[in-house]
């Protein structure tokens, strides 16, 4: 099946030919795509028909249809049930970012240790108890779990989020956690974001 | 000079060995650098090697020591000076998380266009108004700037931040920006980091 790498560029390559869409841009080159992953073009086209797709005309490929192909292949037109465990700085902002929801992640639970926080917080998704994070997770069949927690709590809401039954976890705590192999991780680091900025000045 | 893929993995590399040197771990392997990385065993020796570094004994890598080798290769241990612009959700986050000093970035400013905000805010770093964006990166020689503004101001305060003199930009909003050449840009994109994994369910 797909190497991660493939599968990367080709989430990549979806997101702006939705950008295209929206722009009402009827077709697109697979060199514009190489530019938007830092590929060559070759390997841009070698991507797209590993997962059998063709469409490639004189005028390039067909953006709403490559979308709609690359969507169904990658199951990434579906709604996915999200959560978020932390409530801090981070949490907070992610938990009331609009746009996920229309990228397909239904925000359906938020979870912090603090009672206090819990009460206080102004948000129209339902927040919870950490205590209650398994019985929620399975109760609503939450699929993907995000963690915003201190470092030091990272790996136990990993463990918790496991349990209760998610299938993948985005990560922005900036340590290691150990996930059995058939959960999905992604750590989001910031840090290394703003290295290889700076690296290349 | 290198590719901007094998730049991207030495700054994954750099902060596992950061973390290692932490734990006072003395001794890795390339077989644990391709598992963070995702990459071959081979081709990691090769992004190494590509840098003039050897250093690889039977034990592996001495961590100290290639620690500092790549921090000098790619300037990783000099301090960038830093600045945000919008200090909205997400905004307010990154201007209070204290790593990025440790990590070698020092926040110097914020930037919001509601001046309502830029007066209730509490935060040790200076905050202005952002039409004095462009007196203040040049004023402060700033090298790196964030935005975390509405898409709709994003390309803007691009303009903005390069007219002041910075050299590169990490772009939080989800609207691609034009830059000139000479301009690193790298994009944050969260959804796509949410499709990464959900499309490997
Ligand atoms: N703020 C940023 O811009 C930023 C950037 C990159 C990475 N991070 C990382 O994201 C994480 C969150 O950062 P933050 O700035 O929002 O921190 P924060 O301290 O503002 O928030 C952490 C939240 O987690 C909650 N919490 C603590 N232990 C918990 C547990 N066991 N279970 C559930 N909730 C728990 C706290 O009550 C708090 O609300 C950290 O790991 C941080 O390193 C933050
Ligand atoms: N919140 C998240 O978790 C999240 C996740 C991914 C991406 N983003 C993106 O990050 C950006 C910020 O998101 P947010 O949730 O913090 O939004 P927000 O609305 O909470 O904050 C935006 C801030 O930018 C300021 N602003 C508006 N126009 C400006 C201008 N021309 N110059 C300077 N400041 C200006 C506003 O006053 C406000 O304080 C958006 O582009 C969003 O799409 C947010």
């Amino acid at each position: 099946s797909l190497s991660n790498n493939t599968i990367e560029r080709i989430c990549r390559i979806y997101g702006y030919l939705e950008y295209l869409e929206k722009n009402n841009i009827e077709y697109a080159s697979s060199k514009e795509f190489a530019g938007i992953v830092g590929t060559t073009d070759y390997s841009v086209r070698k991507d797209i028909s590993s997962l059998g797709l063709t469409g490639f005309s004189r005028r390039g490929y067909a953006v709403k249809l490559l979308k709609d192909q690359l969507g169904e292949k990658l199951k990434l037109s579906r709604t996915i049930k999200t959560c978020i465990v932390g409530l801090g700085k981070l949490g907070t902002a992610i938990l009331d970012y609009e746009s996920f929801r229309d990228d397909g992640f239904n925000m359906v639970a938020g979870f912090d240790s603090s009672i206090n926080k819990i009460e206080r917080i102004h948000t129209p998704i339902e927040v919870f108890p950490v205590g209650q994070l398994e019985d929620i997770v399975k109760q609503r069949s939450i699929e993907l779990g995000i963690i915003a927690v201190p470092p030091v709590a990272a790996q136990d809401i990993a463990d918790k989020l496991i349990k209760g039954g998610v299938k993948g976890i985005l990560n922005f705590s900036p340590v290691r956690i150990a996930v059995p192999e058939e959960i999905v991780l992604h750590n989001m680091d910031f840090t290394a974001a703003l290295r290889f900025v700076a690296a290349r000045f």
